[in-house]
């Protein structure tokens, strides 16, 4: 069993990334099991045609975590991934981090964290105890981020290399940088600027997927770019993506960036 | 002592807006301290000529709460506004809330947290317990939303108003949503869109900030506009932030939207 995090800032396109990589893994043949741990709750809309799939912490919150049966939280979608939404913390009261883990409870209670490949799509603005718990708990062991060239990215980027870097001494949570996902802003130079940032952070990038409004088209129909516009160069991206995570074998320990050094980096390929 | 928090998504603007009001407000005779509280720990720095000071909480890590002066975590920057910074949790493991409150009574502790306007600049990415802290411990009385147009904005504005509504009727809290300010990306009808929003959540917006090069400019030069282009209509759009904020009397407990009708309502601005 597989199991992989794309981690990176808000907004920068992990929910896209996570549902049309599923959708590529499924359509090689694959049974996956894709889990939002954002609490945006949309990571798997895409696959469930436009549906907010009800989320764990709502039902644990509704009617306890013992009422709760696998039709409840794991929904099909798209070419049979299968998909929860672990849902946020009570806002201004509790913690998303005790929410993604007791998800992760629930489902092994329940049998259903199995899958050929696990998906877990977690926010990466801050990288406290909580939304570090996939890692910590050893649920996530290849970490993928996914940045742009802007410097807000990277930088979100760089801090999940030192949450990284710190949980790969504990002996539970074993894990590890697998790749960095350029998901581009198509600013210049951009590709040459994640490149080198996944080098200097002891690690490469896997791929490059442009910025393409055939995403938004696809979005406005409900569906993935794999589903929606599946000959589309678009669509060969995420195939490639899949195709190389399911090839990937390196796996390493990130050297985190300084500030001082990310923001001169990035300054680099601004002039 | 007036206490005011400005919330909102990452990248959105805050610390640019914070820093540009805190020193419109240095220069219209008050005694203010602004408090970093995003674990980027650079809510401060254009007050500090680029510098980015220590936080409180690398200070606790490295040696101990009981060996703090005032001197090593509260800095004179621009018209003499007072700067600290919280910093952030120990990436992967610590909690951004427990820092964030250590920060504030490791200050009162010291005496430090007086001032005519106390300024929080809080990260409103995640409404956890953690970030909500300045809202839940009586700290932030005053709420101001930095947001855009844009759909993402909105939705964490919208997460923040959950948050102070289920506060609002703890007693420790006293916190009330104070007003809207946009931070404009320069969309078409933006600042209507954010308007109808502000009045639908149960308040107003109280300053249209316009997105500017000036901005840029300014950050290149390690300075707020206020300091560094202060006859910019830029550095007038500040000052009238400023204004507006000492003379707000309008304090509203806000009705936060349903995702559909939020979406909805972003929609009807696009086409
Ligand atoms: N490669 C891309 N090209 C164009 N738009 C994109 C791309 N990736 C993501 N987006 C857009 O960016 C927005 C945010 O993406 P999302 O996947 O929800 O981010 P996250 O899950 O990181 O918060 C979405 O509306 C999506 O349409
Ligand atoms: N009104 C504006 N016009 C142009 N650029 C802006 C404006 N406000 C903020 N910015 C830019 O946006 C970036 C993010 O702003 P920042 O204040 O750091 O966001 P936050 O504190 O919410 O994370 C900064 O680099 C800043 O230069
Ligand atoms: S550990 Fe993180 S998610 Fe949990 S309350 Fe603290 S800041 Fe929020
Ligand atoms: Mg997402
Ligand atoms: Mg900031």
């Amino acid at each position: 069993m597989k199991q992989i995090a794309l981690y990176g800032k808000g907004g920068i396109g992990k929910s896209t990334t996570s549902a049309n990589l599923s959708a590529a893994l499924s359509d090689q043949g694959l049974d996956i099991l894709q889990i939002g741990c954002d609490p945006k709750r949309d990571s798997t809309r895409m696959l469930m045609n436009g549906r907010l799939i009800p989320t764990v912490m709502d039902l644990v919150r509704e009617r306890g975590d013992r009422n709760i049966s696998i039709e409840d939280v794991v929904f099909r979608g798209y070419g049979g991934v299968r998909c929860v939404e672990a849902g946020g913390p009570e806002p201004g009261v509790g913690c998303a981090g005790r929410g993604i883990i007791a998800t992760f409870q629930i489902l092994e209670k329940l049998g259903a964290l199995q899958a050929d490949v696990v998906l877990y799509d977690v926010l990466g603005d801050v990288v406290c105890g909580g939304f570090a718990m996939p890692m910590r708990e050893g649920y996530a062991q290849e970490v993928y981020l996914v940045t742009s060239g802007e410097l807000m990215s990277l930088y979100a980027a760089n801090n999940i290399c030192k949450a990284i870097a710190r949980l790969s001494t504990r002996a539970r949570s074993r894990c590890r940088l697998a790749g960095v996902i350029c998901n581009a802003k198509n600013m210049p130079r951009e590709k040459e600027l994640v490149e080198e940032f996944a080098e200097r952070i002891n690690s490469r990038m896997i791929q490059f997927i442009p910025r393409d409004r055939i995403v938004q088209v696809s979005e406005l129909n409900k569906k993935t770019v794999i589903e929606f516009a599946s000959d589309s160069a678009q669509a060969e991206a995420y195939r490639n993506l899949a195709r190389k995570v399911m090839e990937n074998t390196r796996l390493d320990i990130p050297t985190p960036l300084e500030i001082e050094d990310l923001e001169s980096l990035a300054y680099e390929y601004i002039k």
